[in-house]
């Protein structure tokens, strides 16, 4: 007895939010709200810009600068949020 | 703090707002004084002032919308994006959008604002009892006509006290019905309804038909939510059901299986395997105050804060008594500069020992030549024998529905014993009795026979009151009487104060400014006037109206 319950993800109608991976959410979160965006522009490569787009935000957010998409910053991403972006491009 | 680039604002002090739709989730009373609150964070530091318009086009434009919802950048479903709102300027520059697939509270759980009942739109009190059983919701117990209610007090059976919760059985809004309730079952291109749908409709909005037949009538108001209506899902405004069956499993409260984010959820039939009707549990919900002052914020000019406990940090945090940051305080006054001028008086009773001159007060008499349209504020306002009466420095003016205004008259030739300046003033509609009040003196007229001067205390009003603001005539003999933020209920018959006063004039007629120096009844609405302006409640202690008492009542 006391088998745990084998967790079953169902595809719920109607649900608006979309299965996502966490780099997939990060990614959108990032381009949405500038961070991504200001540092493609300036002609990084896609994934030193996420790096250094990782570690913008987390510098603006008070999280600790990893520059790595870690627990606590996609804790963060997934808190409720004013939907005007954060830098301006 | 930080603006948005080229220091955006409002080139004017005055701004203006309109909201132009309301969420099912609050009553709209308490939206409008939710919005008035907001706006009211900003307009205490700096020289802006907030008028609402309830037509045309105003700076701020204030919508709930779900999804795509007009402008290019949708909605994302419940939580995550809250609200957004553009920096100011012309079109959409200065609007703020609400996610309505959010549950908008005041930040604590789902408020319940009562109608009728006998608790005079008190907040329902959760949880309560009733016949010895503890209620968490609004129920339909004891009553045969699916009304739900609920007490406004912890105890029913104590205290007695109730009111009705929001239902489409009593009430719509929005539409064009006048806020009347849905007549079910109603037909809708031909189907049979029993209940409210979002049939018909691309935003998600429940709606139903307030006649028989909207293919016919053409009449329809959108459905408020119940306090227990899930959010998103498949099954907006439904209520969960329980138990219900997922995956074989029988669930007696909401639950996150099946779901990879944690989100607690239920199922609004009672087997989701084949009806997979489903919904989010109704949660605590996010503060429509707090992020509407911050969305005010970016609509004022202010862009995303760097400092964690500003209001404009870009994440959103429940604050129970909130207070501007300092970071807040320096962005809007960089771009506004600080408040000038005297503060406005604190609200409350007035305390000082200094009486209103009465009748040794030296009228200074409008010129009789001039017109009423050059009085900006008047002494006080209303309805005698359906005429409205306008009172100003020892002359009145009165407006009937089609004339210009007449007057001016001199108060002394029409009621001779009061003085020239006097606070208020009602008619007692059963003896048709005139009641004027000026500073703590009161005078009853029956024709021309006068009773008074006399003591407002000896109506058992408290000394600390020094006036009578405004007068409200109810049903049975009762008046209303106004002073600060209380007000009282006077038995016209006895002359003397109702037990239970004062109350708060806020809690009971939410969305009116504090510091209003008049209150009348009028057509069946009641009237708060500050300035030169008036607010117009409806019976169901809605402002529906806020407008000039010169251009509106005078017709100037």
């Amino acid at each position: 007895f006391s088998l745990p319950i084998k967790s079953v993800f169902v595809t719920f109608p109607g649900d608006v939010i979309k299965n996502m991976t966490d780099v997939e959410m990060a990614d959108k979160y990032l381009k949405r709200f500038g961070y991504l965006e200001t540092l493609q522009r300036s002609g990084f490569q896609s994934l030193v810009s996420t790096s250094k787009a990782l570690k913008t935000l987390q510098k603006r957010m008070g999280l600790e600068e990893t520059g790595l998409l870690d627990k606590t910053t996609l804790d963060t991403m997934k808190r409720p949020r004013c939907g005007v972006p954060d830098i301006r491009s | 703090y930080q603006s948005f680039d080229g220091d955006l604002k409002w080139d004017h002090n005055d701004v203006t707002y309109r909201i132009l739709n309301y969420s099912p989730d609050m009553a709209p009373s308490l939206t409008d004084d939710a919005f008035a609150r907001a706006f009211k964070v900003w307009s205490d530091v700096t020289p802006l002032t907030f008028t609402r318009l309830f037509d045309g086009t105003a700076d701020i434009m204030i919508s709930f919308g779900k999804a795509n919802h007009g402008d290019p950048y949708p909605f994302d479903g419940k939580d995550g994006l809250l609200a957004h709102a553009y920096p100011p300027g012309e079109g959409i520059q200065g609007d703020a959008h609400f996610d309505d697939d959010e549950i908008w509270t005041l930040g604590q759980g789902t408020v319940v604002k009562t109608l009728y009942g006998n608790a005079e739109g008190a907040l329902c009190h959760f949880p309560f009892t009733f016949l010895g059983k503890s209620y968490s919701s609004c129920t339909t117990d004891g009553r045969s006509d699916n009304l739900p209610w609920c007490s406004t007090t912890a105890d029913f059976g104590t205290d007695k006290k109730f009111g009705f919760c929001p239902s489409e059985l009593l009430y719509t809004f929005g539409g064009n019905s006048d806020d009347k309730p849905c007549v079910f079952p109603f037909v809708f291109l031909g189907e049979t309804y029993d209940s409210c749908t979002t049939e018909g409709r691309s935003d998600g909005y429940r709606w139903c038909s307030t006649t028989d037949n909207f293919d016919n009538d053409m009449k329809f108001g959108f459905c408020p939510s119940r306090e227990t209506a899930v959010v998103g899902g498949n099954s907006e405004g439904e209520s969960c059901r329980f138990p219900f069956q997922f995956q074989g499993n029988s669930y007696d409260s909401c639950t996150s299986e099946g779901r990879n984010d944690g989100r607690l959820w239920c199922a609004t039939t009672d087997n989701f395997d084949t009806d997979t009707k489903w919904g989010f549990c109704p949660d605590q919900g996010y503060s429509l105050f707090l992020v509407a002052a911050h969305e005010f914020g970016h609509a004022l000019g202010l862009d995303h804060s760097k400092v964690r406990d500003a209001l404009m940090f870009p994440m959103y945090r429940f604050i129970e008594n909130f207070s501007l940051n300092e970071d807040d305080v320096e962005g809007i006054q960089y771009l506004y500069g600080p408040k000038t001028g005297p503060h406005p008086s604190p609200p409350g009773p007035i305390t000082t020992t200094t009486t209103r001159p009465t009748t040794t007060t030296t009228p200074t008499p409008v010129d009789p030549d001039n017109d009423v349209c050059q009085v900006t504020t008047f002494d006080a306002i209303t309805e005698i024998g359906n005429v409205l009466h306008f009172f100003k420095d020892g002359y009145y003016w009165k407006k009937t529905n089609s004339d210009k205004a007449k007057g001016p008259f001199a108060i002394s030739e029409g009621w001779p014993a009061l003085p020239a300046k006097i606070d208020s003033a009602f008619e007692d509609p059963e003896t048709k009795k005139m009641y004027f009040f000026a500073g703590t003196q009161f005078w009853v007229y029956t024709g021309k026979k006068v009773l008074g001067p006399r003591s407002i205390e000896k109506l058992g009003l408290p000394s600390s009151v020094q006036t009578v603001e405004g007068s409200v005539q109810r049903k049975g003999s009762k008046v209303l009487l106004f002073n600060g933020e209380n007000y009282w209920r006077l038995d016209v018959t006895t002359l003397k104060m109702d037990r239970g006063y004062p109350r708060t004039t806020d809690t009971v007629f939410g969305g009116v400014p504090s510091d209003v120096h008049d209150v009348f009844l009028y057509k069946g609405h009641i009237y708060f006037c500050r300035d030169r302006f008036y607010w117009r409640m409806n019976s169901r202690r809605q402002v529906n109206r806020v407008g000039y008492i010169k251009y509106d009542l005078l017709k100037c």
